[in-house]
């Protein structure tokens, strides 16, 4: 977080940081593996800082590990933690492991840098060895924190449900939870979903992750519409690890090793598969074939710190990690315990190439450091970060909104490695992370901020802001890239684009939906009684008037599927003039998808101080002539007055 | 047989409970167990209490319901009451 608040364009002297008061009204609660406040100054309360909402009930629980009259303050308002879900389901099969503790303490790093991310105080000259050094801050620098400790290793639905259960009980305003089941299940069956559709219809604002599966389609996860979505996306910022071939090619490669630089002078290099193994395991590898060189690994099974650690345990001087070929320009960054460089998969083939025609490859590393810049643009689509469309429900379009989530620095607990690694003995206060999980808490920072400079707005209005003021476009001007493909990145990957805080103060219009609406949709979905009333006991679809369709559901994004019969899609909206201006009028630009005709009815919206909502009906039908040969195509929706812009993405699935 | 083993086995389940059964919760909420600890009692017989159920969590807020170490018998017999919404089985989720 010493880079983001800038990336993000909060300014503390204008927009939105300082029309919200930084959040200070505001309590963030954060559903993850705890936070270890001792020492961290991101969890300090600010002097300035004015006490805590009246209306938040909750506290923090002592322990012998966790001295909540010493940690707990006007910052960290609440700790508590929730184990027995966990130990039930893994009863027989796991121990409770040492290091771990029976209190919200992070033994894990974690919940600790996704608090901090949300809403860390500010913290002057931070850094992980130099590598991002800066002023650290959370996205709602007054915002409170108050952690609900639900993961140990994994997250037992029923802890995380009791997690949620007691936020709300606190009187909580933003939630946030970096978590996830493999596979979206049903939202009856999905417990996260459950808690969540609760939490919003006590006005809570629920982010979510959307999940590190990707690039691969449909492998986003927390779909249901009530939540708030977050895809992950770079910065301006890289730690470049250059590799030095013999023959001179130079490979960019990426690190946050901290330790001596090697020399000019290059070293032997060999690959791991013909060292005694290709991934570099611990233990595989043949000490005298590796002894004092650098190693070459394939991706996958174990850890990318494992893999250089192995190396080390085996006398190697250095690794250089290929990555997964689904992951085309992206190599992940680690805190590596000796000189390594994760290259993508394209350099790592030139690199094996290079290894198979030299009687003696050689080769050597130079770190840079931490370079921010304008090269490569930036933000681009992480090839982890999940993708659309939602297999569950395909005509809500997922993720919402991408944020930034990778190689971001925030607060670590103080007994874990940065490496996660059991044998690397270093601690550090802060640790450079990726993963949706990291660009959630981003976005729950940015909500609280919305929460309290726009008090009287649903979850759905803060939801809709964000999403319809988000930008496409990238540093360099093109459509935001993805780095899985090295090519434009498509709603499935970004949502409706990177979040634009100060524009979301100011959007215009906004899609709101209650928990009405919500009931509406799943009775679309087609629920039985019984599966209903796990949202809403009294509700009988049958009865129920009103009911349209799963795609009428008053989203700020539209998605239509063609079925066989490629009959046209109607889908219904309605906007809520929320701009300064009373009386304002609305034109609709279309970008159609290709292969569609897109029309809108009326194409012209007009508000005034008694009409202050307005209705319209936007329709998707295929193209008669002409050959769509992609399975999805994108374009989108704008309303604008001529001062605010209100853009929804749309995806066609054929 | 491998069929009795595999219903004996006890797990976590997480139990929606119609609003209108459920039994009132003290101020502890989540930690108050006993109030579904007699929902249980009322719902499965006594021959299949062994090995006991024992109730984990009781939800207010999130959710009406609870949650409990089962066993698969226990569960199936929970989910064919009237008053039980759903039986949804505990899992670890990840994170991201």
């Amino acid at each position: 977080t010493t880079l983001t608040p800038s990336f993000l364009r909060l300014s503390e002297s204008s927009g939105l940081l300082p029309a919200s008061g930084g959040a200070s009204d505001v309590v963030i609660g954060v559903i993850d593996t705890g936070v270890y406040p001792e020492g961290r100054k991101s969890f300090a309360a600010d002097r300035s800082l004015p006490p805590p909402p009246r209306r938040f009930r909750g506290g923090c629980v002592s322990t012998p590990e966790f001295n909540a009259s010493a940690y707990c303050n006007g910052k960290l308002v609440g700790a508590k933690f929730f184990r027995k879900g966990h130990d039930a389901v893994l009863r027989g099969r796991r121990e409770v492991g040492e290091t771990e503790s029976m209190s919200p303490l992070d033994t894990e790093g974690h919940g600790t840098h996704v608090a901090s991310t949300a809403a860390g105080s500010a913290v002057l000259d931070a850094s992980l060895y130099g590598y991002g050094e800066g002023r650290a801050v959370g996205a709602a620098p007054s915002a409170r924190i108050a952690v609900y400790k639900a993961c140990w290793k994994g997250c037992a639905s029923s802890d995380v449900l009791a997690a949620f259960d007691q936020a709300i009980a606190d009187g909580v305003d933003v939630i946030s939870a970096s978590l996830g089941t493999m596979k979206a299940r049903k939202f009856y069956k999905d417990t996260t979903a459950v808690g969540a559709f609760h939490a919003v219809s006590k006005g809570i604002v629920v982010a979510v992750s959307a999940g590190n599966s990707g690039p691969g389609e449909s492998t986003v996860v927390n779909v249901a519409p009530w939540f708030l979505t977050v895809a992950a996306s770079t910065i301006n910022r890289q730690f470049p690890a250059d590799v030095v071939l013999g023959n001179g090619e130079t490979f960019i490669g990426t690190s946050l090793y901290a330790g001596k630089p090697l020399g000019a002078t290059k070293l032997p290099l060999v690959y791991g598969g013909d060292a005694g193994s290709n991934i570099c395991e611990a233990g595989k590898l043949n000490p005298t074939m590796v002894a004092g060189k650098i190693v070459l690994c394939d991706p996958g099974v174990n850890g990318r710190t494992e893999k250089g650690f192995a190396v080390k345990l085996a006398g190697g001087a250095g690794a250089v990690l290929g990555s997964d070929e689904a992951q085309g320009e992206q190599a992940r960054t680690s805190a590596h315990v000796i000189p390594v460089s994760a290259v993508t998969f394209s350099a790592a083939e030139k690199i094996k190439k290079y290894l198979r025609t030299q009687a003696s490859p050689v080769a050597t590393m130079v770190f840079h450091g931490t370079v921010v810049g304008r090269s490569p643009p930036s933000p681009r689509m992480a090839s982890f970060s999940s993708r659309g469309p939602s297999r569950l429900v395909p005509e809500i379009l997922k993720p919402d909104v991408t944020a930034p989530g990778v190689d971001i620095l925030a607060a670590w607990a103080g007994v874990t490695s940065p490496s996660l690694l059991d044998g690397d003995s270093r601690r550090v206060p802060y640790n450079i992370m990726s993963g949706t999980s990291i660009s959630c808490p981003q976005v729950s920072g940015i909500a609280a901020l919305l929460r309290q400079a726009r008090p009287e707005w649903s979850p759905a209005a803060i939801k809709s802001a964000l999403m319809t003021t988000a930008y496409n476009v990238d540093s360099a001007g093109a459509v935001i890239g993805d780095m899985s493909t090295g090519k434009a990145s498509t709603p499935f990957a970004r949502g409706a684009g990177h979040v634009d805080p100060n524009r979301a103060a100011d959007p215009g219009l906004v899609y709101d939906a209650g928990t009405e609406d919500y009931i509406a949709f799943l009775c679309a979905l087609g629920y039985s009684a019984e599966q209903m009333a796990v949202f809403s006991p009294a509700t009988n679809c049958s009865t129920r008037a009103g009911t349209g369709a799963v795609g009428d559901l008053n989203y700020p994004a539209f998605s239509a599927v063609f079925g066989p019969e490629k009959r046209a899609v109607t889908q219904r909206r309605v906007v809520r003039n929320v701009g300064g201006n009373a009386r304002a009028t609305y034109r609709a630009k279309i970008t159609s998808p290709a292969g569609v005709h897109v029309t809108v009815k009326p194409q012209k919206l007009q508000f005034s101080a008694t009409q202050g909502t307005q209705e319209y009906a936007i329709t998707f039908a295929p193209r008669m002539f002409g050959n769509v040969t992609e399975k999805h195509t994108f374009g989108s929706i704008e309303w604008s007055d001529g001062e605010h812009s209100v853009t929804s993405p749309i995806a066609v699935t054929w | 047989t491998a069929e009795e083993i595999q219903t004996e086995r006890v797990s976590s389940y997480i139990v929606h409970v119609a609003p209108a059964h459920a039994p009132r919760l003290p101020r502890r909420g989540l930690l108050a167990t006993r109030p579904y600890a007699a929902f249980l009692l009322n719902r499965i017989p006594l021959e299949m209490c062994r090995p006991a159920p024992r109730v984990l969590y009781s939800y207010g807020h999130a959710a009406t319901g609870f949650a409990a170490r089962l066993t698969a018998r226990q569960a199936a017999r929970l989910a064919s009451s009237g008053s039980v919404l759903a039986v949804v089985p505990d899992e670890l989720q990840e994170l991201h």
